[in-house]
């Protein structure tokens, strides 16, 4: 099992429609400050359901749509999806591939979606659930977190192993 | 889930030991639990000692000893419970050239069972990719994408 | 104290929106007074534009755009309240190249009034520098030192 | 006005006496994780009367001496003296050289020295404090200290003002 693709279309500073392919192993993403980097996660963790817009390190929805610039105006809603590969079936759901994805619009409203289905929300924190992902703290790892992990009291710190758990 | 707490925990700190080793090439840490008694509420604790150092608290440890530690914590409990695929955002960016060489090493042996994709700025990660996709900012405030496979074959997107 | 709040905050203000469009090499920001009408109690807050993007709030800003706004405001403050020296531990760890030199311009003109001590693994950083002091750790867990000079001279101490 | 020297006996990692000079305009302190490069910083708040040992990454006054290794006892006491040019009367002495120095043993007991003579914390923050570095946050800035100016609160980032008047 594994991620596919990632496309996005507004998320963030990914204005045009991006898409992302992925190979098992190791993919490195570079690039200077401010490029949209870290925009990648966020958009992973999104589709993923975050609903802490903090953890997003936005505080409301419009925070996830493409916000314009002098050059180039405002988007009215943002789109991502995930594929995964489910060839080994760690998704409960009986196909070899799997699209989750995520839409939302400037009036706060979210919709979610399952190989192009809408879903609700408690349908893929439901699915990602049953395959481990659903509360795994670790999915994205962000700058930082890894040194917050340290600086957690004892009883804060617990909370990574019942998340993964 | 406090059954598994326990589970996790036991795993974890099996591998957290072996990791931090093989990160620091040497030292000793371990997890204990605060209050072994009460497996439902009980803290995690760590102790760390890198090597050729004498055992101290972890606010005596250096920037990059502090992320070298963490490293080796959550790959511990990702091996405890392992996930598909994983994202890391510059975990990297503090530690020293030895520092990431022993990270790449234990990054290109955990790849063989999870899929990573790795924010870095980092020479040696780098090197470790098979894939790398390049993002810049362009002119309007969007990002721009290019990708470059391990072959040398580039591709614009 | 409060007079004192007040003469440091405007000097500081002013400098900051240069200092911060001389880092990013363009762009916009500013300081303001959360109260402006109760000067003994005010917060501070920031508002922030790198070049190209539209203002948003201070969190949805990158790593490295933190560290560059942080920078230019601690250059503020330091310019409104000069110390004679400073020390700068790893401030430009989260920088890209480009910004590595923008800030080390910074610094340099900075340097004319103030000394500076400067913690780094940065190459750029480093060019400008008189003095380097190398430190390692030795094998009792002791930091051994060896300074150099910009004139290529080498002395172990 | 500039620090000339920094001597250090028994601080932290730096066991064996060592001797910092110092010129006009900047130097650059390298090395690899842990090697001692932080530690230097912690001296140089230590000196200036630092009272707060978390600002200092310890707790109490022993987590400033050298702790010993396998290798090599741990030390008895710790001594770091500052020098400074002092031609330019920023700090008003009557002296062109001034040094300041702090003692330390495991006891927990600390003493304050200028030029030499023993004097207590309050005149060491007495004479700084004259010379504009005796709350002076800015004085060492610490690795994600920068950052955390961004993340204070408003009413918390006053401080940063207030400090340095
Ligand atoms: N909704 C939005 N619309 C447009 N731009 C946005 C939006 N949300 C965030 N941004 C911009 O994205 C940028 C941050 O991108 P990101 O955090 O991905 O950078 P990065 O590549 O990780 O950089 P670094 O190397 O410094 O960590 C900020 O400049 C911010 O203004
Ligand atoms: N009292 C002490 N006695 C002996 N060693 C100590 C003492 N206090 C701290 N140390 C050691 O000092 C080391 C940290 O040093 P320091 O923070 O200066 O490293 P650094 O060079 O800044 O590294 P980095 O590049 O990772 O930030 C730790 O390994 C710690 O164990
Ligand atoms: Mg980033
Ligand atoms: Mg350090």
């Amino acid at each position: 099992m594994y991620l596919k693709r990632l496309e996005l279309r507004g998320f963030k500073t990914f204005a045009t429609y991006t898409d992302f392919l992925f190979d098992e192993g190791i993919t490195a993403i570079v690039g200077p400050n401010g490029s949209g980097k870290s925009n990648i996660a966020d958009a992973v963790r999104w589709v993923l359901g975050e609903q802490s817009y903090s953890v997003l390190r936005g505080k409301r929805t419009e925070d996830m749509i493409f916000a314009g610039t002098r050059r180039r105006p405002q988007m009215g809603m943002v789109e991502a999806i995930m594929t995964f590969d489910n060839t080994s079936h760690w998704l409960p759901i009986d196909f070899s591939e799997v699209t989750i994805g995520r839409r939302a619009y400037r009036s706060g409203e979210n919709r979610y979606l399952i190989n192009g289905s809408r879903v609700r929300l408690r349908d893929v924190v439901e699915l990602l659930g049953k395959a481990g992902l659903g509360h795994h703290g670790l999915v994205t790892i962000g700058q930082g977190v890894a040194d917050a992990a340290l600086s957690l009291r004892p009883d804060e710190r617990r909370v990574l192993f019942e998340e993964a758990a | 889930m406090k059954e598994e707490f326990q589970s996790v925990f036991v795993i974890a700190a099996q591998e957290f030991s072996r990791y931090f080793e093989t990160l620091f090439g040497g030292g000793q840490a371990r997890l204990t639990l605060t209050d072994p008694d009460h497996p439902a509420t009980t803290g995690v604790d760590i102790i760390a000692r890198p090597p050729g150092k004498r055992q101290q608290s972890l606010a005596l440890l250096s920037g990059g000893e502090r992320a070298l530690t963490a490293t080796a914590l959550l790959f511990a409990v990702l091996k405890a419970r392992p996930l598909p695929f994983c994202l890391l955002d510059e975990v990297d960016a503090m530690l020293d050239e030895a520092n990431v060489g022993r990270f790449r090493v234990l990054l290109e042996e955990f790849a063989k069972q999870t899929q990573f994709i790795v924010i870095t700025h980092n020479r040696q990660t780098i090197e470790a990719a098979d894939t790398i996709y390049g993002i810049s900012m362009g002119e309007q405030g969007v990002s721009n994408v290019i990708s470059l496979r391990l072959e040398g074959e580039k591709v614009s997107r």
